[in-house]
């Protein structure tokens, strides 16, 4: 029987039985999409199998990559307050060669705990870590996040063919919190309770699409970085 | 008489039957997210010459059929899937992703002498 898994599993593009330690919530939008497939499967409408139209992208392999910002940066937990910042790294290293990347989001989530004794809104800084840290130099991609809004999606496609195609600029990314408008960063702002409790209310992954040319001949092939 | 050995025989005749994969089975639930379970079919029976209009064999099938009734060292044509299907599956790899992706060929649809 090992034998016949192990098989298998080599068909499917795995070396052995995963075993993750954590498991993340399954999307519902990622149910969606699979129930599309299926029946585009069993009605042999295969090209839609190629195409993800709840993204608008042509794709045929979808992964939702989970935050391994606490594993890779143990160091952050042991940060006193104020914490306002929060480390996050994706690990990429599962996206094979053939495969092209057509879409990468970065969904966070941020917890109502989080701002409870904040009044003021916020803005989330996302910067992409390029030095060494801890003095990253940090290109920023600042967005702000209204009170009411607690889902923050950011566009991360270039930044993931660049650590796709050079896996050692792949440093992750730093979450910080800032009061809006304020360009001050020395002054911060002081979540409830603890660095750690403040920071496991931010939940943050990564959305990615790719498409692999021998399973969707029909798309045509864009002009790959060489790695 | 001719009827129940026609019968009897042609439940000796390659065809389809259906088979449930079902991933609990296989202890593969905890990490398979979806389908829990899918129904796809194994393809079983004999290629004898004299039926081998009846099935949707190939020409190679024929040839090679017809070569073992007169060197039995040629073996029979096989009774193997002529049509798949693939299905989509939803799990998480070891890191904890969650991967959506379809594979080609995981299900038989139908069966034929080849």
């Amino acid at each position: 029987p090992q034998l016949e898994e192990a098989s298998l599993l080599h068909f499917m593009g795995l070396n052995k039985v995963p075993s993750p330690r954590t498991t993340q919530p399954v999307p519902s939008i990622l149910m969606k999409i699979f129930q599309e497939r299926q029946k585009a499967a069993a009605t042999g409408h295969y090209q839609k199998l190629c195409y993800v139209k709840e993204f608008g992208v042509p794709g045929n392999l979808i992964r939702l990559f989970q935050d391994q910002g606490a594993l890779s940066h143990p160091m952050e937990v042991a940060q006193a307050p104020p914490c306002t910042q929060k480390f996050h790294f994706f690990n990429l290293s599962v996206i094979t060669q053939d495969e092209q990347l057509m879409m990468a989001k970065l969904d966070l989530r941020l917890g109502l705990n989080a701002y409870n004794a904040l009044q003021q809104d916020l803005e989330v800084m996302v910067s992409v870590v390029q030095g060494p840290a801890p003095q990253p130099d940090q290109k920023l991609v600042l967005h702000y996040l209204p009170w009411s809004q607690r889902v923050l999606h950011v566009d991360l496609l270039d930044v993931v063919k660049e650590w796709n195609s050079n896996p050692q600029s792949n440093l992750g990314l730093v979450l910080e919190l800032l009061p809006k408008g304020n360009n001050d960063s020395t002054m911060t702002i002081y979540p409830e309770g603890t660095c750690d409790n403040w920071r496991q209310f931010i939940q943050a992954s990564l959305m990615v699409v790719t498409l692999t040319h021998q399973e969707c001949p029909r798309f045509p092939h864009f002009p790959r970085k060489r790695r | 008489a001719t009827l129940s050995t026609m019968e009897s025989t042609s439940k000796h005749l390659c065809q389809r039957h259906q088979m449930v994969i079902n991933f609990e089975d296989l202890g593969w639930h905890k990490w398979i997210i979806a389908p829990k379970e899918f129904r796809t079919n194994y393809c079983k029976g004999d290629c004898p010459f004299s039926l081998m209009s009846f099935f949707n064999s190939s020409n190679y099938a024929f040839l090679q059929t017809l070569m073992n009734s007169r060197t039995p060292e040629v073996p029979k044509a096989a009774c193997v899937p002529t049509k798949l299907s693939s299905i989509s599956m939803l799990y998480y790899d070891s890191y904890g992703n969650i991967i959506l992706q379809h594979h080609e060929g995981m299900v038989v649809d139908e069966c034929g002498c080849g």
